[in-house]
C-alpha cells in the first residue's frame, strides 16, 4: 500500500487543519451535499500535480484558498501533504516514506516540496512516475467521469490504449 | 512499442471481458479494432444477458456506468497505479449493482481505492469511513466513523 | 413582445429566489443581465446559506442540481406545460436533498410528474408508483406497485 | 390534470402491450439498471413529437423497434398512443378526451393519428401547442440532463428565456 496518509489546511473548504489516515485498501468518504467530499479529492489530485483549472473546478488557482463563509475570514494560503510508503525504495528517494507538498499564496506564488525540500512542478512528476505505476489523470475519475470511456470516440480511445502501454 | 501495444490490448480485453461477465452474470463484451491499413480507433461492442446486440447508444443509463467501469478497472490492471480516486461513480446504480461494483472493488488485489460514494452498500464494502461534515458552515471537518452497518450515517440515501 | 420578455423574466427571477430559499433554507440567488446595449445573455448567481459568494463552477455536484432545479421549476410556472417528465434527476442527492426535493415536487400546484427514480424518498412523494420489470429477458413489463412504505420495492438504492 | 394514460407496444423493450393509467400528480416510474425506465419515457417523448434521435439513444427510427432478445424474436412496429383529458375542449378536438398515437414499421413507413383519424406530425404539434401550454423539449428532463441549465452560456440561457416568453 502507498498512500499513507492526507493533510490539508486552507484549501477550499478545509479552512483548518485536517489529516486522514489512509493505509488500507478501500477507503469511503461520504457525507451532505456540498459538505466538501470533492474539495477533498481536489486536493489530493491537485498536489499529485493536476494543472487543469477545470478539473479542480476553479477559474484561477486562487480559488483553491479558503475564501471565507458567513462566520470566518478567508485566509492567506492553502497548502496538502501526501505522504506515500516507500517500500523498497521504489521511489528513489531513500526513506521509508516520501511526502509531497504544494502550497499556494494569495500573490500567486507557489510551492511544492519532496520531503520538505523545495523543488518544480516537474520533479514531483518525475518522483510519481519513477515507480513506473501509471500516474496523471486516468487513475482519477471525477463526479461524472466515468461514462467518458464510453462516450469517446473510438480516436480518443485508441490514444488512451497507446498512453496506457 | 507496436509489439507492446499489441500485449497492453491482450490483457485490456481480456480483463475487460472477465470482469463485464462478473458484472452481467454473463453475457459477450469485446473490443473492436477500426483500421485503414493501420489502427485508427478502438470500439466497444457488448452484448447483455438475454438481450440482442445492440448499438452502444441504446443502453441504458446504468447499463453504460457498469460496461464503462468493466473497461476502466481492465486499464488500471494494465497499467497500475498508486492508488486509484473514483468520485460518485455509483451514483446511477440500482441497489443490485451498486453490490455488484462493490464486489468487483474487493475484488480488485494489491490495489488501493479511495471512493467518494452516498450508497450504504459501497460503505459497507470499505476498511474505513471518514464522513466529511459542515457543522460550522462553509468549513469541512472530517469525523473517522465505525463501520458497523448500524453506524452508518444517516445522509446516505 | 420585448415587455412580454420582461414579465416573463420577472416571474422566472421571483420564482427561482422563492424555490431557492425553499432548497437551502436561506441563502440568496438572483438572475444577473448581461447586456452590450441590449441583452446579450442571462447568467445566474447564488450564495449559499453560510457561505460566500463564489464562480458557479466551485459548487458541488448536488448543489448544481438542486439550484438547477430551482430555475427548471421556475420556467415550468412561467410557461406551464401539459405535464412534466423527470429522469432520475435526483441521482446525486444525498438523502436530506433528496426529501427537500420531493417536497417541492408536491408543492407545485396544478401540475403533474411523471418520474423516475432509484429513491426510496422520491418514491413516497409519488400518489402511485410502477415498477418496470425484466423478468423475461429482454422484454420490460410494468406492474403497479403498493406506496405502503413497507411495500417500497427493494431495488430501491 | 391533462395526462390520462400511454399505451405502449414493440417500442424498444415493450415487446408486449403495456397500458399505464396515468391520472395522478405525481407518478413514480422505479425499477433496476436496464428495465426500460427510459424506454418507456422516450416512448412519451417520441408520441409527442420528439425527432431528436439522439434525445432518444438511437441511431435510426429503425431501433425503436423491439429489436427481439435471447428468447423473443424482433417485431414488424412500434407504437405509442398518449390518451389525455380535454377539459372545455382546451384542446379544440371537441371530446372529453384527445387520443394521439405514432407508429413506426420496418418498412420505415411512419403513422400519426389524431382520436384515429391519420394526420401529419405537424397536426400533432399544432393539437399539443393550441392550449397554450408549453411543449417541446423543454419539460422534458432526460437523465444528466438537470445541470444543463445551470452549465449552459448564458447566450443560451438568454435564448431558452426567450422561447419561454
Ligand atoms: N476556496 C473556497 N472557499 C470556500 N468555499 C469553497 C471554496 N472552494 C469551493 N468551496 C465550496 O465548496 C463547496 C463544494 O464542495 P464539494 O464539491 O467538495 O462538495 P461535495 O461534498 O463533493 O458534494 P456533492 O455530494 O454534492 O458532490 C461549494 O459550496 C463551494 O462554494
Ligand atoms: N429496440 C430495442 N429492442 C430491444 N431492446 C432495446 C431496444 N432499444 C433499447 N433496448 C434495450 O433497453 C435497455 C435500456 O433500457 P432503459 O434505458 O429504459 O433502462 P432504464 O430502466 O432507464 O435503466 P437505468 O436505471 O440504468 O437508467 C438496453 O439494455 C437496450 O439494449
Ligand atoms: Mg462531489
Ligand atoms: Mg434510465
Amino acid at each position: 500500500m502507498y498512500l499513507k496518509s492526507l493533510h490539508i489546511q486552507g484549501f477550499k473548504t478545509f479552512e483548518q487543519s485536517t489529516t486522514l489516515e489512509l493505509s488500507y485498501p478501500i477507503i469511503a468518504i461520504v457525507g451532505p451535499n456540498g459538505s466538501g467530499k470533492s474539495n477533498l479529492v481536489d486536493a489530493l489530485r491537485w498536489t499529485l500535480c493536476e494543472q487543469n483549472l477545470r478539473t479542480l473546478r476553479a477559474r484561477s488557482m486562487l480559488d483553491l484558498i479558503f475564501a471565507g463563509s458567513a462566520t470566518r475570514r478567508p485566509v492567506s494560503y492553502a497548502e496538502a501533504e501526501v505522504v506515500f510508503n516507500n517500500p523498497g525504495d521504489v521511489f528513489g528517494t531513500g526513506g521509508d516514506t516520501v511526502t509531497v507538498a504544494r502550497r499556494i499564496f494569495r500573490s500567486k506564488e507557489s510551492d511544492f516540496l519532496i520531503d520538505g525540500k523545495s523543488v518544480q512542478l516537474r520533479d514531483v512528476e518525475a518522483v510519481l512516475t519513477s515507480t513506473g505505476l501509471g500516474f496523471r489523470h486516468y487513475p482519477f475519475i471525477g463526479q461524472g467521469e466515468m461514462s467518458r470511456i464510453f462516450t469517446m470516440k473510438p480516436e480518443e480511445r485508441k490514444t488512451l490504449f497507446e498512453e496506457v502501454a | 512499442a507496436s509489439t507492446l501495444f499489441e500485449e497492453t490490448f491482450a490483457v485490456i480485453e481480456k480483463a475487460f471481458q472477465e470482469n463485464f461477465i462478473k458484472m452481467f452474470d454473463g453475457g459477450e463484451a469485446r473490443l473492436v479494432r477500426q483500421e485503414n491499413g493501420e489502427l485508427t480507433g478502438i470500439d466497444i461492442d457488448v452484448v447483455l444477458p438475454g438481450k440482442r446486440r445492440q448499438p452502444l447508444e441504446l443502453l441504458s443509463g446504468g447499463e453504460k456506468v457498469l460496461t464503462a467501469a468493466a473497461l476502466q478497472f481492465a486499464l488500471f490492471k494494465a497499467r497500475p497505479s498508486l492508488f486509484y480516486l473514483l468520485d460518485e461513480v455509483d451514483n446511477a446504480l440500482d441497489e443490485d449493482n451498486v453490490h455488484r461494483f462493490a464486489r468487483l472493488l474487493r475484488e480488485q488485489e494489491d490495489s488501493q481505492f479511495l471512493v467518494v460514494t452516498h450508497n450504504r452498500e459501497t460503505m459497507l464494502a470499505a476498511d474505513v469511513l471518514y464522513g466529511v461534515t459542515m457543522q460550522e458552515s462553509g468549513v469541512s471537518k472530517v469525523v473517522s466513523l465505525r463501520l458497523d452497518s448500524d453506524e452508518v450515517p444517516v445522509h446516505a440515501s
